[in-house]
């Protein structure tokens, strides 16, 4: 994924539950797909890296110098989405929890 | 306790009049079935079943409980039930009982046609079974009744179903209100023979809707895993140790790295105080700041007024930009 642009983007990430050591007791699904944030939010950061208002004035904080040790905006999760999980509780009952922000669906310089 | 019976419905997606079967259906475990129909039916993206009963809304939580494998007095069938997995964040929508009756059902096989066998399905003209929920006494307390509910299998039910259910909402929140989370449920018939107990895929089972508030929190997907996850256990430390511990961290960041006014970015001078209910607020010094702050915003917002009607984004030309490197 590296040879992609290094600009904020969303990158692939399936997690395997089982590679967590979670399959034990998660029931279903075996795996999901998270996707996560990577990249940078360099100045002038693009319109379409969504930055808001504090990430732009902090790019330009940072690109101006004026404040020493400033980073540059952090490239974020901007929507998630939930995660139905079917699991075993700790009595062995079977439960279904919807958990929100499990998958990025989007993302975005903060 | 309400005396009515309920009227025959099956688990979702359970098979329909029309569709019934001579013989049961080859489930292994019909809770664990029917959680993942469920399941299908949220992943699925579709509008999740409505919880049996009158309760419409759906939560973000369904707990199915097995009963615990126990002995029973004679005629006097007891399934009992731990649920004491709810938490106290998890506000319960809606409960129901499901429980199985095909065999108070009598299968007829005439093999006589020449096409082959036919089945026809004949029921006792009246059952009446007694289903009673109990509190299961805990060290100190004694057993009490949460309700009964008396419900008539006669043969006014043209489309009768295997399974059934009996919604038993109230009785479990004033059972989760009591802290009395181990109940038991009682199935007899009267003026018929004894329950007899069923296989362990035709015992009831407890369906539970909740709302859980506390699934937006930091770490829910790893707290509602605690306990005898050991493997998890091990990675990572209990949530509620982990939140204080991670809360007296960022004190500890918070009176250790003072930062000077300049790389932090805070008002030359100013010391801040946490008020419960105020939140973050300047002592004196910050407040000698206030009113020329508020002048020289009067005095801007004019200008930008006009400006941010047109656009609520922030944009810069080249030239600002210029001035600003400048400066």
């Amino acid at each position: 994924q590296w040879n992609e642009p290094r600009n904020c983007a969303r990158r692939y990430l399936k997690v395997d539950f089982a590679d967590i050591g979670w399959s034990e007791w998660i029931i279903s699904p075996k795996s999901f797909d998270a996707y996560y944030c990577s990249g940078e939010c360099q100045f002038p950061i693009p319109k379409a890296m969504k930055p808001s208002n504090h990430a732009t004035i902090q790019s330009i904080v940072r690109a101006v110098g004026v404040v020493p040790g400033i980073p540059e905006p952090c490239c974020v999760p901007d929507k998630m989405s939930s995660l139905s999980i079917l699991f075993f509780d700790e009595n062995k009952n079977v439960v279904l929890k919807v958990y929100p922000n499990m998958t990025v669906e989007s993302c975005a310089c903060r | 306790g309400a005396v009515r019976g309920s009227r025959a419905r099956p688990p979702a997606g359970e098979d329909g009049p029309g569709q019934r079967r001579p013989e049961r259906p080859a489930a292994a475990d019909r809770v664990a079935e029917h959680m993942l129909r469920l399941y299908e039916q949220y992943r699925g993206g579709r509008d999740p079943p409505a919880p049996p009963g009158p309760w419409l809304r759906r939560g973000n939580t369904v707990r199915g409980f097995r009963p615990l494998p126990a002995g029973s007095p004679k005629g006097q069938e007891m399934y009992i039930f731990n649920l004491t997995s709810l938490t106290e964040s998890e506000n319960v929508l809606s409960a129901s009982v499901y429980y199985y009756i095909g065999d108070l059902l009598h299968v007829k096989w005439n093999c006589s046609q020449p096409s082959g066998c036919s089945h026809h399905w004949h029921r006792k003209p009246e059952i009446q079974i007694r289903l009673s929920v109990w509190t299961f006494p805990s060290a100190g307390n004694l057993t009490r009744s949460l309700g009964h509910f008396l419900i008539n299998v006669s043969s006014a039910y043209q489309d009768i179903l295997s399974w059934q259910w009996k919604d038993i909402t109230q009785l479990l929140h004033e059972a989760k209100q009591n802290n009395e989370l181990l109940i038991s449920v009682k199935m007899d018939l009267t003026g018929h023979p004894p329950w007899e107990r069923a296989s362990s895929s035709y015992e009831p089972y407890i369906l539970i809707y909740a709302n859980d508030s506390a699934i937006s929190e930091p770490e829910s997907v790893v707290s509602t895993l605690r306990g005898h996850h050991h493997p998890l256990a091990r990675v990572l430390p209990k949530p509620e140790g982990h939140r204080r511990s991670s809360v007296d961290n960022r004190r500890r960041k918070r009176s250790a790295n003072v930062l000077l006014p300049l790389q932090n970015n805070e008002l030359p001078g100013a010391k801040y105080q946490y008020g419960e209910e105020q939140g973050w607020e300047g002592t004196k010094p910050y407040k000698t700041f206030q009113p020329q702050l508020a002048d020289r915003a009067r005095s801007k917002k004019k200008q930008r007024k006009s400006h941010l009607q047109k656009t609520q984004t922030l944009q810069f030309d080249e030239q600002t930009l210029k001035k600003a490197r400048r400066k």
